[in-house]
């Protein structure tokens, strides 16, 4: 059986608004070592990689592995239902038809409890490649979101160029064409609000914009944001968090 | 710019 207890139901609302609109039904994929998923856009041209650690819940306890297949939407609705500040219990027998949740309130004045039914689904895994990157660049996630909610204005496409004078976001459309251009910085006082660029060779990678935007809903969840990138490979897009992290990869446009 | 790849070019589908 699984029994998972979550001090913020926060973290589980904001990583279902992050997720929600790129993909439909997932399977948690839940170990000993935590609640895992991985899963595609229905264009295959987006993947999310999701991991919540064992240790990021106290306590955690899962017997067996098991997959709980389960409609994205359902379970935001479901969450909807917890405040921000409830600690969220999750549960599930070893063969489970249900989810159940339970949410308490701090003060244990107010206890909720809904079950959720359950899927099959027959998801297919993809083998991801250990990689390593040519660029790696960290920046404050409100930064990235804003560079990404503007060009959007203007294109449908945005290339990166990262190389050693800093990491410029192009784009250009029917209107005209906006670039934007970030250099190195350093805050020692807040760390969040540094842009560091780590360079082995220069990158330079065009994606479709709406996937970039789509990913900033994770924006609530951290206070940095990684972009990996390498020549013809897909980005990809990093939202560490206490107890885990949210990725998502993009394929890239190539020239035809 | 560009056609738009999946990633099943890069990842290894099972």
């Amino acid at each position: 059986m699984l029994e998972a207890r979550l001090a913020q139901a926060a973290v589980l609302k904001k990583t279902l608004d992050a997720i929600k609109e790129l993909v439909t039904d997932a399977n948690f994929d839940c170990s000993d070592g935590g609640i895992s998923l991985q899963a595609m856009d229905n264009s295959h041209v987006a993947l999310v990689s999701l991991l919540l650690r064992a240790d990021g819940f106290e306590p955690y306890r899962c017997d067996r592995n098991l997959a709980l297949g389960i409609n994205l939407n359902s379970l935001s609705k479901v969450l909807r239902s917890a405040q921000n500040e409830d600690i969220i219990t999750l549960k599930a027998a070893d063969d489970p038809d249900n989810l159940s949740l339970t949410f308490e309130s701090q003060n244990q004045d107010r206890i909720s409890e809904y079950e959720m039914k359950l899927m099959d689904i027959d998801q297919e895994h993809l083998g991801i490649p250990e990689t390593a990157y040519a660029a790696v660049i960290t920046m404050p996630a409100a930064e990235f979101q804003r560079i990404c909610r503007d060009l959007s204005g203007i294109s449908e496409s945005v290339t990166i160029d990262a190389s050693k004078d800093g990491v410029k976001f192009a784009s250009a459309g029917d209107i005209g064409n906006g670039s934007v251009t970030l250099k190195q910085t350093h805050n020692p006082e807040e760390p969040a609000l540094s842009t560091s660029i780590e360079l082995s060779e220069s990158v330079t990678l065009t994606f479709s914009l709406k996937y970039l935007v789509n990913f900033t809903k994770a924006t609530p969840l951290a206070g940095a944001v990684t972009l990996q990138m390498s020549n013809d490979v897909p980005l990809l897009v990093e939202y560490k968090m206490e107890g885990g992290y949210l990725r998502y990869y993009l394929a890239p446009k190539i020239q035809d | 710019p560009g056609k738009q790849a999946t990633l099943g070019s890069f990842f290894a589908m099972p």
